[in-house]
């Protein structure tokens, strides 16, 4: 997190707000419910309360403009950039200016969710700057999440708290929902949920982000999974690229997503029944594709399966014990892909690397072998 | 290696003004060039880094596409104002 420095905060614990005027995207109860729960998601951590005054001039000033709109920082238009808010400081300081030319939904992401951008603003209005965590509410980029079920990310926390401390009224025996944090790649003990190619990059799925590795980059990008495909699953159990389909394919629990570049695929998310997985199957816990044979292994507890991609049936006589074929892998398959030929299977923070020509197991390597940190 | 997509010319002014606006890349700055690196250059491996984007100071196709993404309208850099 970062702040603006300069002590600037408010020096009182009660704030005033007032809603200048409406947006015509949503209905005007949409509005002020939107702003009173952004409101709360700060006052909620906080010993700060924010009460609603209806004339003259409040803290926090809320409007809706476009363009030129008299503070000097005019706005560009539908997208780009969405609002902007000024540091604690009496007059403009304070204020929420939110762009009109936006459109704006109570939940939709036909839209930008009010709710999210107005309480990314509220945190500048606190005195918050930008944070550089990509799970963060202050992170600079939008990313739509679900305002039902929304919970403010740890780093955001300690940077409000540090401002001004926790809220009073929670009793610290009863601590609130644990609040979510971003999967570090230097996390030697961390267990990727999924890995897989795509186009050359390679992909590492953990929690509600992922990692994209270039080969000429040595630090792979950190992003949230809905920033790329907003229909896709988090935590998802597995993926692969499938060469037929040239599509990413993600699966979680009995369902399985395939994306064209950033699109659902028509008729997706299928059931993983689709690959010819008995019923009994209730999730795969990784999936590989096998370049030379065009084989695709889904793998379910101890056990794996064949899938022939050309043919799109099950291969015979599967599912097979994975240490059958997998020289000394005893423990819980948990990602799996292939890289220049080697097939690298995950069981918890260890990476196997096969050749599965002939099962050979070459190396036992951690996470970071590709996953930099 | 892999050939990078030539960068519109509209993209470079893009870029600029994107990095003036939350990077806080000014004319005066823009002007001097210290040990060989131009200020441009600076600024965009500063937001490169900020971003966790592979660190080039070159206007490549993954960066364009962090600045044209939705966001918020305040610097991401303190500017003293």
């Amino acid at each position: 997190f970062s702040t603006f420095g300069g002590d600037l905060k408010w020096d009182k614990k009660s704030l005033t707000y007032r809603i200048e005027n409406y947006t015509p995207d949503m209905s005007a109860a949409e509005v002020d419910d939107s702003i009173a729960r952004a409101l709360q998601v700060w006052a909620r951590v906080t010993p700060l309360r924010f009460s609603r005054i209806y004339s003259g001039t409040a803290d926090i000033m809320i409007s809706f403009n476009r363009r030129a709109h008299r503070d000097g920082y005019p706005f560009d238009g539908p997208d780009g950039t969405l609002a902007h808010a000024f540091a604690p400081a009496p007059g403009l300081g304070g204020d929420a200016h939110f762009d009109d030319d936006e459109t704006f939904t109570f939940r939709s992401n036909s839209g930008y969710v009010l709710f999210m951008v107005a309480a990314h603003e509220f945190g500048h209005s606190l005195g918050l700057s930008h944070s550089d965590d990509p799970g963060a509410l202050m992170y600079p980029v939008y990313s739509y999440r679900n305002p039902d079920t929304f919970t403010l990310h740890r780093d955001d926390i300690n940077g409000i708290q540090s401002l001004y401390g926790p809220n009073p009224d929670v009793d610290p025996r009863e601590p609130e929902p644990t609040a979510p944090t971003t999967p570090d790649a230097c996390d030697s003990t961390m267990v990727l949920d999924a890995v897989a190619t795509l186009r050359g990059e390679m992909l590492f799925f953990k929690d509600s982000f992922f990692w994209r590795s270039y080969p000429q980059s040595n630090t792979p990008q950190q992003t949230l999974i809905t920033n790329f495909w907003p229909d896709a699953p988090v935590n998802i159990d597995a993926a692969y690229e499938s060469q037929q389909l040239d599509r990413l394919l993600l699966f979680k629990g009995r369902r399985v997503w395939a994306f064209n570049a950033y699109d659902l695929a028509p008729g997706y998310p299928k059931s993983i029944s689709s690959f010819g997985l008995p019923q009994s199957v209730k999730k795969v816990d990784a999936v590989l594709y096998d370049q030379a044979s065009g084989k695709t292994l889904l793998f379910a507890g101890d056990s794996y399966y064949s899938y022939d991609e050309a043919r799109k049936t099950m291969d015979q006589g599967f599912p097979k014990r994975v240490d059958e074929t997998f020289t000394g892998l005893t423990t819980k398959v948990t990602a799996a892909f292939q890289y220049r030929g080697f097939s690298y299977v995950y069981s918890g923070p260890y990476m196997f690397e096969y050749s599965l020509r002939s099962g050979r197991l070459f190396r036992v390597l951690r996470n970071d072998y590709f996953l930099r940190c | 290696c892999v050939p990078i997509s030539q960068v519109a010319e509209q993209d470079e002014s893009f870029a600029e003004s994107y990095l003036k606006k939350f990077f806080n890349l000014t004319e005066e700055s823009n002007s001097v060039v210290r040990r060989g690196i131009s200020p441009l250059t600076r600024k965009l491996a500063d937001m490169q880094k900020f971003f966790g984007l592979h660190i080039t100071g070159t206007l490549d196709a993954d960066t364009l596409a962090m600045m044209k993404k939705p966001r918020c309208g305040v610097p991401d850099v303190k500017i003293a104002r």
